[in-house]
């Protein structure tokens, strides 16, 4: 379970100071599929990379799975991300001299996964999001939705407890989009992967059961997607 | 007018053969707001790089306003590029160390435009896309969407005969997409700027009078939003 109180990140002071995220609190359960939404620059992925242990708040307190993370140092958050997080970047963040498969097998030599397992399951990963046919290629010959792909298979490879994805369709056309998205409801619910997805198309994010809408930093609006 | 006809791009040979774009043909009048579609993969980005002058056909003939463009040379192409053409590429493309201002300046630099001018023809721009307030923060300090805005207002900047947008609102939510839009529809109005624009979000992609469908490579489907 993912526990969230008061949560702000500050960035300047005085008149540049700008508040990316403002006093913001939720709890998501273990196994909950949750959507952010809300418009650009409201604090989506200041919020995302906090929850995903990569940034700190300016304040507030965050426990994830019960140990309260202001707690932990710069390895043990490293290790906590390694062992129980995946994180698809709206960026994608892929290196761009190594292929697909090395790609996504990064993960796994962080974690000390044995070097005979890891090309498949790398091939595994990129085979749930279409892609096994460019394990080889590298992201320059890659097009923006393939690369995108690329980054979700990454984030799954390790078989995470948690799935952190910011905009993890703005790049993909609505079939491969929809595929995407089937993809990510039957890991929540065959494996209860806990999902935290930022999207700005209603149409995808409406496959969460729960909506956060951020607005100027904050959390106006909590609920199912019909509700909000 | 841009006239392509029989356009290929292959990238490797044999059993590592990619088509990218496959034997395309097809005209678009000054003035036109053309939309390009399509799943991920099938050529779109390849098909507007071409058009930009940013790379070169395998196969097949380009017309840029009435000139060969495989009769120009690398000066020439840059030229081309630099006094006619706006790209805003889908991965924004923005350089790391310099603000948003001195992005979108630096076409302004490239066209020999005084100094003097420069800086309030970059304001004038990011007014336009909703930044201004964020003209003298580097692209570290801003969100995906506002990246994507400043890469927008850049193509803008020089007033170009030619706007070639690559998923610009692939980022943004759909309040500030609808915001896009409307800016260019009403460039493309004005000024009868061409505009050709991938977007993978039909609701955006309708507001162009033509859509392009493009299928591994090839162009399927070529007419107005509805018939497509
Ligand atoms: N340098 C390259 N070497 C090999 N294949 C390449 C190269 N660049 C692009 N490709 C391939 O060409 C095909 C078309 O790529 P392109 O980027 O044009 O697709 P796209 O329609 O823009 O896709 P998306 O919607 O995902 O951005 C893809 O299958 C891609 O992998
Ligand atoms: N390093 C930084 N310094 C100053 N401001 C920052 C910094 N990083 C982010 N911001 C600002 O914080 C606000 C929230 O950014 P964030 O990236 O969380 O937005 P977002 O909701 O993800 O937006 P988008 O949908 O465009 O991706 C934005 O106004 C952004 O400009
Ligand atoms: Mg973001
Ligand atoms: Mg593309």
């Amino acid at each position: 379970i993912i526990r969230v109180a008061g949560i702000s990140k500050v960035y300047g002071s005085g008149a540049a100071e700008v508040r990316a995220v403002d006093d913001v609190s939720f709890e998501i359960p273990e196994g909950d599929f949750v959507s952010v939404m809300g418009p650009s620059g409201s604090g989506k992925s200041t919020a995302m990379n906090i929850i995903g242990c990569l940034d700190v708040p300016t304040a507030g307190r965050y426990e994830f799975w019960g140990v309260d993370v202001a707690g932990l140092d710069h390895e043990e958050l490293a290790l906590l991300r390694r062992h129980y997080i995946g994180f698809v970047f709206q960026g994608f963040n892929l290196l761009p001299r190594m292929t697909a498969a090395e790609n996504v097998q990064l993960p796994l030599i962080y974690k000390n996964v044995p070097n005979s397992n890891r090309r498949s399951m790398a091939l595994e990963a990129l085979e749930s999001v279409g892609l096994s046919h460019r394990a080889d290629h590298d992201p320059s010959e890659l097009s923006g939705g393939q690369k995108q792909r690329v980054a979700i298979a990454r984030a799954l490879v390790t078989e995470p407890t948690l799935l952190l994805a910011d905009e993890p369709t703005g790049n993909l056309d609505t079939t491969t989009s929809s595929e995407i998205l089937d993809l990510l409801q039957r890991l929540n619910r065959e494996r209860t992967l806990t999902i935290v997805m930022v999207s700005h198309e209603p149409e995808f994010a409406s496959r969460a059961e729960r909506i956060l809408y951020f607005v100027d930093g904050r959390i106006t609006r909590d609920g199912t997607p019909r509700e909000v």
